[in-house]
């Protein structure tokens, strides 16, 4: 049986390789995960416990290039991940569970994972018994290749701590498992900080806001005080964006200045306007024009589709890019500045003569965090030089480009999560 | 195979008797501390296997495993004279062995590392557990790690504004922390970063943040 067993392993099994750690982990991006059917728990009803496992292996993908996905057709040996519950002598695993009390669950190396059906396991927040959820979490930690980790607060302690509220993985966590697979990298279609008005209790106009990053239909809140996206990031652009594409936008461009304050989205050849106080895209404005509109007609000169956008409140003009040009639209003259489009070479000059992005940029970003801007293109971004930078080093180019730096590096954890997993 | 009568299985339940031994004595924390690998059994890097499949290793040795933690648990050197001295230096090391395994499982487990089987030793060695031996401890433990203030010590990387107050975001469906708030209305603002109009006056609040639910 086990000579058997090993040559069908190891004949359709992709082999884990030893990362540097000398932890052994998973060589593609990709893992499918089953819950093996003669292993259900009697204790949770089947929909309960696939649920779980899929919030469970959704929490790793948040915080990794992993993507996870159940799969309950293919042949067993092509399954990466297999969980199941027993009690006693289990599955055919060598290692008996010990009943109620002490072990509850372990992981091998294949990807084994076994639950001991005779601990009282529960849904999470029941606030009682064990919760499953915490010990999935904690064994796919294992089968990924993570070792028990005694630090207060990681996933990977091997006691369990009851927990009286939600549970999310702590930074060190984090970069345990981009340690062994990396961060997570890719291309932006637009990031921005969403600025809304309100009013206190005592009558006192505050304006918040928060920084999104937008990728494809899904999206996610960055809180730059905690330096990672928010828990349960990313969502499904229609869930939090009503009325702009599902699939997906150009361009986020906020113009606000002493006589204007109006949010644009923009994608292909059109583009919509943003309603703040209902939260959805307006189908007609307070003054009185239709949305989507042609980008021909609202911003004369400026050609589409686009590359990105943003609006600087220096000069109040909205800079296109659309590959190598930029066009610079004048919002007050409601015209394309004079002398533009331009090369982005001549708008934005390099600071290091060849590290610059030279066009096709994917996304423009002023941050009011870090007050700068940004240019992003694929896993790398530019900040332009500001008006502090000229003060101390004078002989900089205005909205110069200092030298490139890497997205992941400054904006942690943006990371997707495998479609089937998006809607949980 | 369990057969289920009642809709809500509260008859199984009723079938669920064993209960794992309780660790109440140095001979069952000896086998604790076998079993989570802080004792290494006789010669056990002697017998593992060099292939790379792990799954036979695993079978074989989980086999061994049982019977070497049943048995003698006491480290050997590979070239040492086995037969002259086993007797005596055999018990020496052996409660060394102990003293020093419970000491390192103290010492993971946040308590004083007294090598003493002491109550407290004996209540974390009864929490439920992970079955994955702990014989790749990780060095990052709480002695040499500042990971709970690592966070804050990222921040220090950016210009971050002191302190966040959280809103209720419905449209977001969340309650989340939020950055900084401007306040648009005193003049008196502490934080006044920016003269070129492309900022506005920022002011930062100093309320704290609330934790965030997912």
């Amino acid at each position: 049986r086990k000579r058997h067993l090993a040559t069908i392993v190891s004949k359709s099994r992709r082999k884990r390789d030893l990362s540097e750690t000398g932890y052994m982990a998973f060589s593609k991006r990709v893992l499918k995960w089953r819950l093996i059917g003669e292993g259900y728990s009697s204790q949770l009803s089947i929909e309960d416990q696939r649920y779980i496992f899929r919030m469970a292996f959704r929490m790793w993908s948040e915080v990794s290039p992993l993507d996870f996905v159940e799969d309950t057709r293919s042949p067993l040996e092509e399954i990466d991940i297999r969980l199941g519950f027993g009690t006693g002598r289990h599955l055919g695993c060598n290692q008996r569970f010990d009943g109620t009390g002490q072990e509850f669950a372990h992981a091998w190396f294949l990807g084994d994972i076994h639950f001991d059906d005779d601990e009282h396991f529960t849904a999470p927040n029941a606030g009682s018994g064990i919760s499953l959820l915490k010990v999935a979490v904690h064994e796919i930690g294992h089968v990924l290749g993570l070792p028990h980790i005694y630090r207060s607060g990681s996933i990977m302690q091997p006691s369990y701590l009851p927990q009286d509220s939600g549970f999310e993985m702590d930074w060190m966590d984090r970069k345990a498992i981009q340690h062994l697979y990396g961060g997570c990298k890719g291309r932006f279609n637009t990031a921005f900080d969403w600025i809304r008005k309100e009013k206190t209790p005592y009558g006192e106009v505050v304006i918040r806001f928060n920084t999104y990053f937008m990728r494809d239909g899904w999206y996610w809140l960055y809180e730059n005080r905690n330096n990672r996206t928010r828990y349960g990031d990313p969502v499904a652009l229609q869930v939090g964006w009503r009325g702009i594409p599902m699939d997906g936008v150009d361009a986020y461009v906020h113009v606000w200045s002493r006589k204007r304050d109006a949010i644009y989205f923009f994608k292909g050849a059109h583009f919509w306007r943003y309603d703040n106080e209902n939260d959805q895209a307006y189908r007609q404005d307070p003054e009185g024009h239709r949305y989507p509109k042609l980008i021909s007609e609202g911003f004369p000169g400026v050609v589409s589709p686009i590359d990105t956008a943003f609006y600087d409140r220096r000069d109040s003009r909205i800079y296109f890019f659309r590959n190598t040009l930029v066009y610079a639209f004048n919002v007050e003259a409601n015209s394309l500045a004079r002398g533009f489009p331009k090369n982005i070479r001549d708008v934005f000059p390099p600071v290091v003569s060849r590290d610059h992005p030279d066009g096709n940029i994917d996304a423009a970003y002023f941050s009011y965090t870090h007050n700068a801007i940004f240019l992003l293109k694929g896993t790398r971004f530019w900040q332009v030089v500001g008006s502090r930078d000229r003060w101390r080093r004078p002989f900089l180019p205005r909205n110069g480009l200092l030298p490139h730096k890497e997205v992941d590096q400054h904006w942690f954890d943006i990371c997707n999560v495998h479609p089937t997993a998006l809607k949980l | 195979e369990k057969l289920f009568h009642n809709r809500d299985h509260s008859d199984v339940q009723m079938l669920n008797s064993h209960q794992a031994k309780v660790i109440t004595d140095k001979h069952t924390a000896e086998l604790f501390l076998s079993r989570y690998g802080f004792i290494k059994p006789v010669n056990w890097e002697e017998i593992q296997f060099e292939d790379s499949d792990a799954s036979f290793n695993d079978d074989f040795l989980g086999d061994l495993k049982d019977t070497i933690q049943e048995g003698s648990s006491v480290h050997r050197s590979r070239d040492a004279n086995l037969d002259d001295d086993r007797d005596d230096r055999n018990s020496l090391t052996e409660s060394q062995a102990f003293i020093s395994a419970l000491k390192e499982f103290q010492r993971v487990s946040g308590l004083p590392a007294t090598g003493v089987f002491d109550e407290a030793t004996k209540e974390a060695m009864n929490k439920p557990r992970c079955g994955v031996p702990d014989n790749e401890i990780d060095l990052d433990t709480p002695e040499n790690s500042t990971a709970s203030d690592t966070e804050n010590s990222t921040n220090d990387t950016f210009s971050q504004p002191d302190s966040i107050t959280a809103s209720n975001d419905t449209s977001r469906n969340s309650t989340d922390l939020y950055d900084p708030i401007f306040n648009i209305t005193s003049p008196s603002s502490s934080h006044d970063i920016n003269t070129d109009g492309q900022m506005v006056n920022i002011s930062v609040n100093t309320h704290q943040s609330e934790a965030v639910r997912r």
